[in-house]
């Protein structure tokens, strides 16, 4: 199957994203 | 009692797998017995998506702010950070030694790397751990077959990728049965 693969970019950018408060 | 299985909440972004935060701290003058240990580590909680580990993470202290004989482990929901665990049996870790100071960006580099797949072995992985210690720390990453050289060396590449270490870092790899016969 897929794997889900994200970079530390990717998941750095998610950290304030306002789903994530 | 059984901890509830995390599940991605709506409109967040899903790891491949789902992870679960442990933390450790050994009691002064007790031996490191295998009961002991069990009953040293507590669980913080688990998830299942990008989001839901940064709620965990931005709330949790920063290894390098820790004091005493203390560790963070972020394993696969479902496997203990324990030698006797099944997934991790016939397994083993790389190991860095750290000088203080590093610990905090090394884990996090760390950390990242595998929540995002970064390693591409399958379903090798098992954990990771950081250990705080008095004149310096630990950081490991563990697998499940010690025995396949191909997987050990793809992880040791990867570790070198991601964390940006210096070219003269020393890397050790130890099966965990050598750990639990030493």
């Amino acid at each position: 199957g897929t794997r889900i693969i994200y970079d530390r970019k990717f998941l750095l950018d998610r950290r304030n994203s306002p789903i994530a408060q | 009692a059984k901890k509830k299985i995390a599940v991605p909440g709506v409109g967040e972004h899903p790891l491949q797998y789902n992870y679960s935060f442990w933390y450790s701290r050994r009691t002064p003058g007790r031996p490191a017995s295998t009961q002991s240990y069990e009953s040293n580590i507590r669980q913080i909680g688990s998830f299942a998506s990008v989001e839901q580990f940064w709620r965990f993470y931005s709330h949790m202290i920063r290894p390098g702010d820790l004091t005493g004989h203390s560790d963070f482990h972020l394993f696969k929901e479902g496997i203990k950070p324990m030698w006797e665990d099944d997934a991790n049996k016939q397994g083993g870790k790389w190991i860095i030694r750290l000088r203080k100071g590093l610990a905090s960006r090394c884990w996090e580099n760390l950390i990242l790397a595998m929540l995002g797949e970064q390693f591409m072995v399958g379903e090798e992985i098992c954990g990771a751990v950081v250990s705080v210690r008095f004149q310096e720390d630990i950081i490991s990453i563990w697998n499940k077959t010690a025995s396949d050289q191909a997987t050990t060396a793809r992880i040791r590449d990867t570790l070198r990728r991601v964390l940006n270490l210096p070219p003269n870092t020393i890397m050790e790899y130890k099966t965990h049965t050598d750990s639990i016969n030493f």
